[in-house]
């Protein structure tokens, strides 16, 4: 999940696309890689002994920081783990940015991990980012295969999308070929307003088919599930944010 | 405006905040320390000729990168202006870090300037920072008397909370002693819910009388306005938007 906008739902399409996938039978990581931790936090998670940061610093393996959330319920085939974050890597920037090879530490980190990984069977691993384009969100799109962009109906989250593709470009261009973007997710979009069908067909004039048939709208129970630390499909089956985080899900198992 | 959780407001704040001064005949300065420079664009401004790069940058004075906003009408005694961002301003962190007195780059650029600055006799200096504590928002804290912090009711804005009021003592305490909090204002309110309500008395508890008495409700004229490059006040003052920002406007002229 990726965008330097702040509040676009980066974290919130990270916990209930990823629970909506392990609904389905998808064995998902979540990665948090924000020093806000709100994806940490958003799933309840608390005993933090080694995070994200510990991983970075090379003091631990990146399978040693992988917990079970034990979100799931019985009768879901998939499950959630996770690799927390800690407020003590808000100082990565500088801490790291005089290290060679700077951009790929949590790149490298994974792969010196990949046989334990890949044992473990995951469909999905999804990575949270913080609202800037610097050196912790160079590391996470150094280790993706593709990035979702969560936009909301707002002219300052449009206006970011053009420096978001420059540095896109240029990551895929040095560091990671087989970068690209997996599609963008118009979401917190207020259904009785005009200003996002506008939207809708401005982005899909300017990205085509990148553009999410799904759409995001605003749905306060979203917002109270984080309170609760549960994804919207465990807090309420009911919600509109449940079922579009699972059409959201659909539209990429089609896609698998 | 302060708060490293991302869209919470910020700039809308500092945006419909300094307009509501300004028509009640306070002269105001909005300054732009977001590399996105939503605050500049926000009021639609476009001859980007000096920014506040270039002020950090010393390669011009403060007062030199002020530029009039225009957006004033003829019966408003207050007027507007602003020194602009530029995306260029995204470096800043790694490019100053290793600089003696970084912390203070923007209050030395501004003192040296404070005659002139003091001349255009600004009643109200408003910063609108970036989603982060990082060097451009602690220059930000440096430079300023007090500190608005826009918060939407949400787990993850209030988690934030701690880390901010940690940072803030720490600039108090080390690099600029009359720092305050003025005020912590609640945004982005769905009128409709309970989960507000919540917020409102838990956050009333927690911070007592720094939380302000206004409250500004979801609004997606907030958002109209900023797609044409206008305050609220300017694109419709029917709006609860228009309001609730002159609302805010009566609690700081009131304490003034
Ligand atoms: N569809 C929605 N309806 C209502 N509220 C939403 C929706 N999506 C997200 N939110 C709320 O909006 C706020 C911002 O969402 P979130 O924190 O996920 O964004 P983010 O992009 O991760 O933010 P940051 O840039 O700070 O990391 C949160 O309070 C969240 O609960
Ligand atoms: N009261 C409101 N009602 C409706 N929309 C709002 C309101 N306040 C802000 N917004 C919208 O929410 C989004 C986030 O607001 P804004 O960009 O001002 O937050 P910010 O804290 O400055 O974000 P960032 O952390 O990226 O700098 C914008 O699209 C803005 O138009
Ligand atoms: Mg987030
Ligand atoms: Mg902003």
């Amino acid at each position: 999940m990726v965008n330097q906008k702040g509040g676009v739902a980066k974290t919130t399409t990270a916990i209930n696309l990823g629970a909506a996938l392990a609904e389905r039978g998808r064995n998902v990581l979540l990665v948090d890689v924000d020093p806000q931790a709100n994806l940490t936090s958003g799933i309840g998670f608390v005993n933090k002994k080694k995070t994200i940061y510990a991983v970075m610093k090379k003091e631990v393996g990146f399978a040693e920081a992988i917990y079970p959330t034990g979100l799931e319920p019985e009768d879901w085939k998939g499950k959630i783990d996770i690799v927390p974050s800690h407020i003590e890597l808000a100082n990565a920037e500088l801490e790291f940015s005089g290290e060679i090879g700077r951009e790929t530490i949590l790149k490298e980190a994974f792969e010196d991990a990949k046989e334990r990984i890949s044992g473990a069977g995951y469909d999905y691993v999804i990575l949270d980012t913080n609202p800037s384009l610097g050196l912790l969100t160079v590391n996470a799109l150094s280790l993706a295969d593709s990035l979702i962009v969560p936009l909301e109906p707002s002219i300052f989250a449009l206006d970011g999308m053009e420096h978001l593709t420059d540095v896109i470009r240029l990551v895929k261009r040095k560091i990671n070929t087989k970068l690209r973007i997996r599609g963008i997710l118009l979401t917190r979009v207020d259904g009785r307003t005009k200003i996002a069908e506008e939207f809708y067909d401005e982005l899909k004039e300017v990205f085509g088919d990148k553009l999410f048939d799904t759409v995001i709208h605003q749905n306060v129970r979203l917002s109270e599930a984080q309170t609760e630390g549960l994804p919207i499909n465990l807090y309420d089956e009911k919600a509109s944010g449940t079922r579009e985080y699972a059409a959201l899900s659909e539209e990429l198992i089609s896609n698998e």
